[in-house]
């Protein structure tokens, strides 16, 4: 089980993640 | 709405006493039903009515205002000889019609919306309801499943549905990692495990030239790539 806030920062990792990877 | 309704109410009883209430004393018919202001704040009103009950899909609320409306439209403009003041008149039908639509609205709308419910976005938390935008043209790369997973991603997480979100966000990341391997040109299945994906990109990451500093910083790219998702698939 996951909380809003813990969601949140999975999100923003994959963000995060997503804008490294278009880099590639 | 809540404004709307209640002026609706307060001319409800204006026509009441401007209206009905005058002809049933014998006031002259030159007498009018309501001043010009009045008639173009119902008119405004009901229409307001209409257009918002029709986004809200209501059924009945509309239908009800625009008998209203109907009759409103059908008044016919009169001044008062004396005072100069300019309003309008309506038949005794119309008027019958008028009243018991506005009566009617009330009830319909708050019939209609008893069986609903809503719910209100606080502005910080907006960004995620439309989580797409966060994400500009970078997910553009990816397969359209991962946009669709990142976008009810951000819904979940607006509602407060956080393990829902990161199930979504799971289902993203897997999309992505199919990307990730289409973008490598590597052979790899993208349904198999992630762990087999992972030597499979660690393979394709050692394979990677580097004679140049263009080289370098791409293999260096791609390394990250494979110790971001080696973090992601451990979580």
């Amino acid at each position: 089980t996951y909380t809003t806030e813990e969601a949140k920062q999975v999100f923003d990792s994959t963000r995060a993640f997503v804008r490294e990877l278009a880099t590639l | 709405l809540a404004a709307s309704l209640g002026w609706i109410a307060s001319v409800h009883e204006d026509i009441k006493l401007f209206g009905i209430f005058a002809k049933e004393i014998g006031v002259s018919d030159d007498r009018f039903s309501i001043i010009e202001e009045e008639y173009y704040k119902l008119i405004g009103s009901l229409e307001y009515m209409i257009t918002l009950s029709e986004t809200l899909r209501l059924n009945v609320t509309p239908e009800v205002a625009k008998d209203g409306l109907n009759a409103a439209k059908r008044a016919i403009f009169a001044s008062d000889r004396e005072s100069g003041i300019r309003g309008v008149r309506f038949n005794i039908l119309d008027l019958g019609i008028l009243r018991s639509s506005l009566r009617d609205i009330v009830m319909a709308i708050e019939k209609e919306l008893r069986g609903r419910r809503s719910y209100s976005l606080e502005p910080a938390i907006l960004p995620y309801y439309d989580a797409l935008g966060m994400f500009s043209e970078t997910l553009d790369k990816f397969p359209a499943s991962s946009r669709e997973d990142i976008e009810h991603a951000g819904k979940c997480i607006a509602f407060g549905e956080g393990t829902a979100a990161v199930f979504h966000l799971m289902r993203a990341m897997e999309a992505i990692v199919s990307g990730i391997v289409a973008l490598g040109g590597l052979s790899a299945n993208p349904d198999k495990e992630w762990g087999k994906l992972l030597s499979d990109i660690g393979r394709h990451t050692e394979s990677l030239p580097q004679s140049n500093p263009q080289e370098k910083a791409l293999r260096n790219r791609w390394s990250a790539c494979h110790k971001n998702l080696y973090h992601v698939k451990q979580a």
